[in-house]
């Protein structure tokens, strides 16, 4: 564990609690995507099947239970307790077009042809282009509240912070893991465009 | 088997 990862942990966690406080208290999820959501339920599934097979740490497992229980609650919240506010006209990205290319990456680029390995990096690759639903829905709304745009840019400077925990551990372990640094880079420049406009204007309410 | 033990990251 170094630094830059844990940062990078704490920002991710924020962005899912800053985003569930934002349904539960507005009592509403106008403005965000579901399909997002459900990418990343998507994700947390495919990747922490391994909470069950090899224990890595109290941290690691308990980090991993609450992102897959963040992440359904989420889902429930959006799509069942608070379904009226869901704005299904500005919802629309094709994620059908999202997952078949991670999933067919997955098979011919991985590090190991093993269910497990697959599903993993299946889930890194998903996890690069999950925010693309949103990120479309923040263009065609043209504007963004202002918790959600901290909730994006909490859960872009996540990736970000991991960038800079690859380097660190590039160096001080010589460990590095190709397809989790391309598909991270790809993740965060993703995010540039809203970076910049959350950076200079705060895109709320313009 | 090696690969599982390296993932220690989120």
């Amino acid at each position: 564990m170094n630094v830059f990862r844990l940062l990078g942990d704490i920002s991710h966690l924020l962005a899912i609690i800053i985003l569930l406080l934002k349904i539960w208290k507005t009592r509403s999820c106008a403005g965000i995507s579901g399909r997002s959501q459900v990418l990343f339920a998507v994700v947390y599934t495919a990747r922490y099947l391994d909470l069950f097979t090899s224990y890595i740490s109290a941290y690691n497992s308990i980090m991993k239970l609450v992102f897959l229980a963040a992440s359904y609650g989420t889902i429930y919240l959006m799509f069942i307790k608070f379904k009226a506010s869901y704005d299904h006209n500005h919802d629309t990205f094709r994620i059908e077009f999202l997952i078949l290319p991670c999933v067919l990456l997955s098979l011919l680029i991985n590090h190991e042809f093993s269910p497990l390995e697959i599903l993993w990096t299946f889930s890194i690759y998903l996890e690069s282009v999950a925010i693309l639903p949103q990120l479309f829905m923040v263009s065609k709304t043209g504007e963004a509240e202002s918790i959600t745009s901290h909730y994006l840019f909490a859960l872009g400077s996540y990736r970000a912070l991991y960038i800079l925990n690859w380097i660190y551990r590039y160096y001080a372990e010589s460990h590095y893991d190709v397809i989790a640094i391309v598909a991270g880079i790809v993740q965060t420049v993703l995010y540039c465009d809203f970076f910049y406009l959350y950076i200079t204007k705060g895109i709320y309410g313009q | 088997v090696s690969r599982r033990k390296e993932k220690d990251e989120l």
